[in-house]
This record gives structure tokens, sequence and C-alpha cells, in this order.
């Protein structure tokens, strides 16, 4: 769940650009 | 949009024995408000959950590799379907105040989807906690019965206290982050705290009349 | 130069150094700051500062780092390499402030923009040199922002220092020339190895000067954009021309606080009685106390 809304409904390069962190 | 995210438990998922029989959502009128609000009711209809969504606005999701715009996360959470039965049988005795078949009761032109209710099995044959009941040969009859319900509601009212508790949910005067664990006890909270909070959350289920009566019960 | 700390976490700020020379911590010294890469769009800036005693300004003089700005990369890298082996007499330091540290220092909520951070990270230095026993006493600085408000501020947190702020200063001090060899050539190593954090196909380095007004840079900024996660890392979010192009070619993103302003425009423009009519949400009962804390509402449809 992001802190922010995101105007679109597709496909994101979430793997590339976003790393999960505990 | 056809994409949402829901947190529910995993039986409502499992695939349908028929064709048909599957879980589905559903509009059905609010007890409370006599407004519309969305339901879901498990495979067969055996079980009837509430939606409630959490919504604040900024929020999107990532879901795997795409981005979801509507950022609201729905909560299917069990429900007893008597409160919805109630609503109707409060409206019969102001409208007729006769005994009548409870597929009778339950009709509604603007949510026709009302009377899957009646495949709520346990909620059917709980009807005698608001009801009075008349057996003509083999089909039943019911009428409202408002002291009987003020008793039931009351037990509702006692386990949410006892809920309230359990969970550590804060009833108090103060408001606290449902996340902040304080390190002392608050005092100053009292049962009647407790009582006039799970009252108020019942209150979210029942007609106002009802909930005042309840609040003087 | 070895830029390993900051090769391995490029998104964060890194500080290197080298070893403080005894004759620094026994004699009188001058110190002289500069910076790399103010201007470009791509890359970090990069803040140095170098010391030596007094005595030795001369020997500096005779270096003739003073021409730095004329020099090509490899021609800086050689003087820093001359610069670097004047171990007795001469220390520097760098601090390499990465493209992420910039832009999120400039886009925070508490407004942080480019010279409060300049002048910061300098302060910073200084304060550095301080702290490992060098004796300073005399301090030459380039200008970032209005030269003599610049320097009533680094006069005022460092009374006992002797503050010079002018303009061209690499030009006038030798000291601040080689702090600016030591910056610059910390900066184009940096982009040069630069190792992008993102997943990238095929990403070029071939962008140009790096500058806002390139179209070279232009096009690698459009070509290496991102329409949800907008650009690598690499790039400066914060520079008007990374938005402009994100605003015209990113989808649009909103935020807890983006409405800060979309309110106060239009409120403006709302007629008084709007304020005192009652909405049909209004006239509901609220949602019970237990529901409104947790942010839940009744769903009424999807």
């Amino acid at each position: 769940l992001l802190p922010c809304e995101i105007q679109y409904n597709g496909h994101a390069a979430v793997d590339k650009y976003f790393i999960p962190t505990i | 949009p056809d994409q949402w995210v829901l947190i529910a438990r995993d039986s409502l998922l499992e695939l349908p024995k028929k064709p048909g029989d599957g879980t589905f959502f559903t509009r059905l009128r609010n007890p409370s408000t006599g407004e519309g609000a969305l339901f879901l009711f498990s495979s067969c209809a055996q079980q009837l959950f509430e939606i409630k969504v959490f919504n604040e606005d900024y929020h999107s999701w990532f879901i795997g590799q795409t981005v979801q715009h509507d950022g609201r996360l729905f909560f299917a959470t069990p429900m007893d379907a008597l409160f919805l039965i109630l609503y109707y049988l409060i409206k019969a005795e102001k409208e007729q105040g006769k005994f009548q078949p409870v597929d009778q009761v339950i009709v509604d032109e603007e949510f026709p989807s009302s009377h899957i209710l009646l495949q709520c099995t346990q909620a059917v044959q709980s009807l005698h906690h608001v009801t009075e009941e008349k057996e003509i040969g083999s089909k039943k009859f019911y009428k409202y019965n408002k002291e009987k319900t003020l008793k039931w509601l009351k037990k509702k009212v006692v386990q949410t206290v006892k809920a309230l508790k359990t969970n550590n949910v804060c009833v108090g005067s103060a408001v606290q982050s449902s996340t902040f664990i304080r390190s002392r006890q608050i005092l100053d909270v009292t049962e009647e705290d407790y009582t006039r909070y799970a009252h108020g959350l019942i209150s979210e289920y029942i007609p106002e009349d009802l909930s005042a009566d309840l609040l003087k019960y | 130069m070895e830029l390993a700390p900051f090769e391995q976490k490029n998104w964060g700020s890194s500080r290197l150094s080298s070893p403080v020379p005894p004759l620094c911590r026994t004699q009188q010294c001058c110190l002289g700051i500069d910076e790399a890469g103010r201007g470009p769009v791509l890359g970090p800036m990069v803040y140095g500062i170098c010391f030596c005693p007094l005595s030795k300004k001369q020997d500096l003089e005779e270096l003739k780092v003073a021409d730095s700005k004329t020099l090509s990369e490899a021609e800086r890298e050689r003087l820093f390499e001359k610069l670097d082996s004047l171990k007795e007499y001469l220390g520097w330091a760098l601090q390499i402030l990465s493209p992420n540290v910039i832009s999120t220092s400039m886009q925070q909520r508490v407004k942080y923009n480019l010279n409060a951070l300049s002048h910061d990270t300098a302060i910073a230095l200084i304060q550095y040199a301080l702290d490992s026993g060098v004796q300073l006493r005399e301090v030459f600085v380039d200008t970032v922002g209005p030269a003599e408000k610049y320097q009533e501020k680094l006069q005022e947190r460092f009374p006992e220092l002797e503050v010079t702020v002018k303009p061209k200063a690499d030009a006038l001090f030798p000291i601040v020339s080689a702090a600016s060899i030591c910056a610059k050539v910390a900066r184009d190593y940096a982009v040069k190895h630069w190792k992008f954090l993102e997943d990238l196909e095929d990403v070029n380095l071939d962008y140009g000067s790096g500058y806002p007004n390139d179209p070279k840079t232009k096009e690698w900024l459009a070509k290496n954009l991102d329409p949800v996660f907008g650009y690598p890392q690499f790039v400066r979010f914060s520079w008007s021309t990374a938005q402009s192009i994100l605003d015209s070619r990113a989808v649009p993103i909103r935020w807890d606080d983006s409405d800060g302003h979309e309110k106060a425009s239009s409120k403006g423009s709302q007629s008084m009685l709007a304020f005192f009519g009652l909405k049909k949400d209004d006239m509901r009962r609220p949602a019970h106390r237990f529901f409104q804390e947790r942010k839940l509402e009744t769903a009424r449809d999807l």
C-alpha cells in the first residue's frame, strides 16, 4: 500500500525500481 | 476498474460444488441507515459478511508488477444476518402488525437480493430471539417482539464488551492511536464506558429508534 | 581516486578524506573550499576542502593549481595525484552529495534549498578539519549566494577563524583551486563509474554535458523516464528540467500535502454560502468512533 495516489491502472516496473525492505 | 484488494477468509475462495453457488457480492439494505450497502454471501449463502473499507486519501497499490489506482482496502467480516432480517420484521410490524411467514416479510423491491437472507439458516433458526412465533400446519408465522429483541440485543452488547476488553480497544474519553501501548492501564475507564461503547457499535446495525430504546434498556 | 564507499551506497552522502598530515596539527593552516557539479541535472555534487600550513602557501602557488578551470579531465586527475602525493603537508576531504540526497533535501516538506545544503556541507567540512586537529587559521571559500551574507554566516559560526568569501576564489587562492581539483576529480570519477541501483537494461551514459539546457541531456532524460517511477536515482528530480518532463510524460501522482495549494486557491473562489449549507453526507448519522478512528467506512459499492 503506497502513501500516494497514482492516477493510473496498469503495468509498473516494480521489480526494477522498488526494493522492499523490512 | 476491475480489481480491488480485499481481506477475507480463505474459505470464501473455495470453489463451489455447483455452478452459481459460489461467493458473491450484493447490495442489501443497511439496517441502521436504510440505505444500500455492500455485502458478501459465502457459498450457498450460508454466511453473510459485511464489507467495510479502509478509505484514506492518497493511497494506491502495487500488486506484483502493476499499479492499482484505487488505494482502498476492503474487509469482509462475518455478521449475524438476523440484524438485516430484523429491519424487515420491524417494518412489517409498523405497516401491518400481524403474523406473517418470513418469506413475505423480507421483500424489498429496491434490493431484490434481500430474499437470499432466507438462505442464512442460522439466522432463520434464530428468529424466535426477536419474534413471537406461531405454527399453523407446517408453516411458521412471525411477528416482531420488541421486548425479546431488546433482550437479544443486550446479549450482543455484553458479548461486544467482552470482545472490547479482550482486544484492548480504547473506549475511554482520551483519544489514542490503536498502535500505542500504554505502560500503565488507564484507571478512569469504567464498565459504563464499555457498555456505552458497545451499545454504539451495535447501533451501527439497528434502526435509530431501537438504538434509543436499547440505550434506556 | 578511490570512491568505493560512495560507489556502494550512491543514494546517500559520503565523506572521504586523506590522512591529516602531522604538520597540519602543529602549524597554523589555511583551508580552501570549493564545489563541483552544482549546475548539472545528473550525478552528485561534491564539496571539497584542502588544507595546508600557512608556510606552504607558496609551494602550492608553484604547483600552478590556480588554472584548474582550463584543464581537461585527464589533466585534473594528474594534478590531483600530485596534490595527493604532498602528504607531508597537504590534506583534503570530500563530501559527496548524491543526486538522491539533493532531490530529497530540496523536496522535503520543510524547505531546504540547495544554497542551505551547500552552506551546511561547507560548515561540516570545516568542522571536520577542526575536529581532526588541524590548526586552522584562515578559510577561503567561493561564493554560494550573496558573498557578504555567506561570509557573515561562516564567521559567526567560526569566530576564531579568518574567513574570506569571494567570487572566483579558485582563481584568487591556490588552496581553493586545490580544493576545486579534488572536488572535480571526485565528481568525474563518481559519474564515470556510476552504478545504477535500478535494474535497467541498456542504459548508456551518453547524456551530453549533463547540464539541463543541453538537448542531448534532455533527450537522455526523456529516454530514461519511467512513467510511474520517474528517473533513475542518477537524476536530480528537484531540477525544474527533470520536473517538467515528469509533468508532461509521467503519470500524475498526488501526495498527502499535494492538495494544500489546490485547496487554498479553490477556497478563495467559493461562495461563503457554500460553508453554511448542509451537504447530504452531513445529514447521515456519523459512524461510530471505532470506525472513524480506524478510517473504516461502510462500503456502498465497489
